[in-house]
C-alpha cells in the first residue's frame, strides 16, 4: 500500500516508480500512469496523470527534479502526488479542481541524472547524454528549451553546469514534455519545481521585460508565497526569473509562457543554505508540507480564472 | 563512486557588479573545478561554491586578495553525503 511508503526519506528511482504503481493500485479511477517517453539512457519518462474523467479538460503540468541533484524537488513530488490523491472527495478545492481539471506530476524528470546522483555522482545536475566533441556529457535542461535559447545565463561549453546545449530541445527528457504539452493542447498551467533558494518564479527568464501578466503573477505568488509562511515561516522570495535571480535563457516556464501557457511558475524549495542541495531528510515533510499551499493556491486560481 | 572528501562549500556575497564579475570569472577557471550551488546573480545575493579540496587554498587565497566576505557553509561535503547514505539505509531497515 502507498500508505507504507515512507515520505520522510529519500528514494531511488526504483522506489519511487514502483510506489507509483502502488499510487495508481490504491486510487483506481483517478490516478493513472502514463509513458511520455524514453530518457537518453532508455529509462521510460513517466507522468502521473490524476483525472476524474472526460477528455480534453484543461491541464495543470508539474514536474520535479528536472535538475537531478535537488532531491528536495522529487521528494516533495512524491509527498505531493499522494497528497492530491488521499485529498480528492476530502479537500473541497482539491474536489473541485479535478472535477474539472486534470493534474499531470512527473516527479522524476531526469531519470538518468537521478539515477547517477545514487550510484555516481551525487551532485550530478545535468542530463547524461554525450557532447560531441567533448568528453563532458550532460546538458542542463533547465536551459535546453526554446525560449530564447543560447542567451545570457546559459553556457555553450559542455563541461559547464548551465550548457544549452547543441540545439533546443536536443534532450529526449526536454523533448518529451514539449511534445507531451503541445500534444495536450489544454494546459493551462506549468509549474516546474527546483530547489534550493525559496523562491516562487515566473517569466521572463531570458528578459528583464515584464511580461504581459506580470502583474496578475505578481499577486498570485505574494498570496502563494504568504500561505507558505504560514505554515512554518519559511522566507520566500518571488517575482519574475530575471528581476529576482538573474537572466537566464532557455527556460521551461518561459517556454511554456511563450507557448500560451499563461500560469507558468518555477518553485525554488528549501534551504536557506546551511545544506543546499544536501538537505536531511528529516526536512522532506516540512518542505513538502509548506509548500502544498502554495501550489494549491496556484491551482485554485487557474481553475478559478479560465483563458 | 565520486568522493567530496574535504570539500566544502563556501557562501560569497559579492559587494558590488565587480566583485560579481569577478566571481563569474571563477567560474571559468575549469583547473580550479569549482561547482556553483548558487550562481553569482549580483551583488547583495550570496553565491554558494562547491570547492574541491585541492583547490580549497587558491579560491579562498582569491577571494581574501580580493576582500570578498565569505563563510564556510558546509565543513565537508563528504560527510553529510555519509549521513545521508547512512539515513536512507536505517530507512530501508525499518519494517513498515
Amino acid at each position: 500500500s502507498s500508505r507504507a511508503f515512507d515520505f520522510g526519506s529519500y528514494h531511488t528511482l526504483d522506489e519511487i516508480y514502483s510506489w507509483m504503481d502502488t499510487l495508481v493500485e490504491d486510487h483506481p479511477g483517478l490516478v493513472s500512469k502514463i509513458q511520455i517517453g524514453q530518457s537518453y539512457e532508455g529509462r521510460d519518462l513517466l507522468v502521473l496523470k490524476f483525472s476524474t474523467g472526460g477528455s480534453a479538460r484543461p491541464a495543470i503540468w508539474v514536474d520535479t527534479g528536472i535538475h537531478s541533484r535537488e532531491w528536495i524537488s522529487q521528494a516533495t513530488g512524491v509527498w505531493t502526488a499522494n497528497k492530491i490523491a488521499e485529498e480528492y472527495g476530502r479537500d473541497p478545492s482539491v474536489t473541485a479542481l479535478l472535477d474539472n481539471m486534470d493534474v499531470f506530476l512527473e516527479i522524476i524528470a531526469n531519470p538518468d541524472g537521478f539515477v547517477f546522483t545514487h550510484s555516481s555522482d551525487r551532485l550530478w545536475r545535468k542530463t547524461r547524454s554525450p557532447n560531441t566533441g567533448s568528453h563532458c556529457l550532460g546538458v542542463d535542461p533547465n536551459r535546453n528549451w526554446d525560449a530564447g535559447f543560447g542567451g545570457a545565463g546559459s553556457s555553450g561549453d559542455p563541461c559547464s553546469d548551465i550548457y544549452h546545449g547543441p540545439f533546443p530541445h536536443s534532450e529526449r527528457e526536454v523533448k518529451a514534455i514539449v511534445d507531451f504539452i503541445r500534444g495536450h493542447g489544454n494546459v493551462k498551467s506549468v509549474i516546474s519545481i527546483h530547489s534550493y533558494s525559496q523562491m516562487l518564479l515566473f517569466p521572463y527568464g531570458y528578459t528583464s521585460v515584464p511580461s504581459p501578466d506580470y502583474q496578475e503573477m505578481n499577486e498570485l505568488a505574494k498570496k502563494a508565497v504568504s500561505d507558505l509562511a504560514a505554515v512554518y515561516g519559511t522566507k520566500y522570495t518571488f517575482g519574475s526569473i530575471a528581476d529576482t535571480i538573474y537572466t537566464a535563457a532557455g527556460t521551461t516556464v518561459d517556454w511554456a509562457y511563450d507557448q500560451g501557457v499563461k500560469y507558468s511558475f518555477t518553485l525554488e524549495l528549501r534551504d536557506t543554505g546551511r545544506h543546499g542541495f544536501l538537505l536531511p531528510s528529516s526536512q522532506i515533510l516540512p518542505t513538502a508540507t509548506e509548500t502544498w499551499p502554495a501550489l494549491l493556491d496556484i491551482m485554485v486560481h487557474v481553475l478559478e480564472h479560465p483563458y | 563512486q565520486r568522493q567530496f572528501q574535504g570539500d566544502q562549500v563556501l557562501r560569497i556575497m559579492a559587494r558590488d557588479e565587480e566583485q560579481a564579475a569577478l566571481l563569474k570569472m571563477l567560474e571559468e577557471q575549469e583547473e580550479l573545478q569549482v561547482d556553483f550551488w548558487r550562481h553569482p546573480f549580483g551583488p547583495g545575493h550570496p553565491a554558494d561554491l562547491r570547492v574541491p579540496f585541492p583547490s580549497l587554498g587558491a579560491v579562498k587565497g582569491f577571494l581574501e586578495s580580493h576582500s570578498f566576505p565569505y563563510t564556510v557553509m558546509i565543513e565537508d561535503v563528504q560527510e553529510l553525503l555519509d549521513e545521508e547514505k547512512e539515513a536512507m539505509a536505517r530507512s530501508r531497515r525499518v519494517k513498515r
